[in-house]
C-alpha cells in the first residue's frame, strides 16, 4: 500500500543503474570499493534515508572529548 | 599495534543482524557492543534482545530513530537488564515496553565513554583492541549500492546518519581499511559488513565512537 506503481518504480531502478556507474568510475584499483545491485536497487535515495539512515549524532557534540589518554597503556 | 585484528577471530562478535524497514540501526549498533564487551568480560557470547531497546529507551524513537548516545545513557541511567533475544524477540516495529523483574537474567552496562576520534584513528585502533568493538555514527548514503571492497570515496564526514559497530582493522595490504558490522542482513556487502578506509575519517567514522563498560 502507498508503494509506487510499477513503472515508477522501474524508473527508481534505472536511476540506481546510472548512480552505479557514477560511483564505480572513480575506482582506482581492485580493493577500490564497488557498488552494484543489491537488495536496495528498487528505492530511491529518498526512500532509503528515509528507512534506514535514522540515526543521528548527540546534539550536544561537546560531550565528546579528543583523545586524552593513551588507551594502550589501560591493562 | 598488531597489524591486522579482528574480534571476529575470538569469537567475541555475533552474527549479522536486519533491521529490516525498521529505523533502529542506534538499537543494533549498541547492542552489538554489549554483546561482545559481555563476551569479553568471561560471559558467553549470546544474542540479547535488540526489542527490548527499540521499545523501552525512551529517550529514543524506536524504529523511527535513534542514537547510539542516548540508548547507553538510558541504559546506564536505569541499570537495565538487556534479556536474551529469544526471551524479547525483534518485530521490526515499535511495540510497549516489557518490563522483566531484576532477578530476570540479563546484561547490563556500569557505565559508557564516548569519543571523538576525527584526528586520532591510531588512537581509535588501540581502544578498539582494549576494550572491544566501537559503536559508531557514519554517512551511509553510498552505502545503499555497496557490494563489496574498500570504501574511500562518495562519503564523507559531517553527515552521520546511520549507527553500526567497528570490530577490527586491517593494514597489511596497500589500503587500510576498518571492519564495520552493519545490520541489513548477511546478503548485504562482504556477508553483512563493510570495509572502510582508515586514517582519513571516511564516512565520518571516527566522529562519534561510543562504547559501553561492562
Amino acid at each position: 500500500a502507498g508503494s509506487l506503481p510499477s513503472q515508477e518504480r522501474y524508473q527508481v531502478f534505472l536511476k540506481s543503474l546510472e548512480r552505479h556507474r557514477f560511483l564505480n568510475s572513480d575506482a582506482r584499483d581492485t580493493s577500490d570499493a564497488h557498488y552494484g545491485i543489491n537488495q536496495f536497487s528498487d528505492l530511491s535515495v529518498e526512500e532509503f534515508t528515509n528507512i534506514y539512515l535514522r540515526s543521528h549524532p548527540p546534539r550536544n557534540k561537546d560531550y565528546y572529548v579528543p583523545k586524552k589518554k593513551a588507551f594502550g597503556e589501560k591493562s | 599495534l598488531p597489524l591486522q585484528f579482528d574480534w571476529r577471530d575470538k569469537n567475541l562478535v555475533t552474527g549479522v543482524k536486519n533491521q529490516l524497514d525498521c529505523g533502529a540501526c542506534w538499537a543494533f549498533s549498541i547492542v552489538g557492543a554489549i554483546e561482545s564487551a559481555n563476551a569479553i568480560s568471561g560471559n558467553p557470547l549470546e544474542d540479547l534482545s535488540v526489542q527490548q531497546v527499540i521499545d523501552c529507551s525512551y529517550l529514543d524513537r524506536g524504529c523511527n530513530g535513534g542514537s547510539t548516545d542516548s540508548a547507553l545513557k538510558w541504559l546506564n541511567q536505569t541499570h537495565t537488564k538487556l534479556v536474551r533475544s529469544s526471551e524479547y524477540p525483534f518485530k521490526a516495529r515499535t511495540g510497549t515496553c516489557h518490563y522483566f523483574p531484576p532477578t530476570e537474567h540479563g546484561v547490563s552496562i556500569n557505565g559508557y565513554e564516548a569519543y571523538d576520534f576525527s584526528n586520532y584513528e591510531e588512537e581509535m585502533m588501540k581502544l578498539l583492541i582494549s576494550v572491544g568493538p566501537l559503536a559508531v555514527i557514519v554517512d551511509a548514503v553510498s552505502w545503499q549500492d555497496y557490494l563489496g571492497g574498500i570504501i574511500q570515496h562518495h562519503c564523507s564526514s559531517g553527515h552521520s546518519n546511520h549507527a553500526v559497530l567497528v570490530v577490527g582493522f586491517d593494514k597489511t595490504g596497500d589500503t587500510p581499511y576498518w571492519i564495520v558490522k552493519n545490520s541489513w542482513g548477511t546478503s548485504w556487502g562482504v556477508d553483512g559488513y563493510v570495509h572502510v578506509k582508515m586514517g582519513e575519517n571516511v564516512c565520518g567514522i571516527a566522529d562519534f565512537v561510543t562504547f559501553p563498560v561492562m
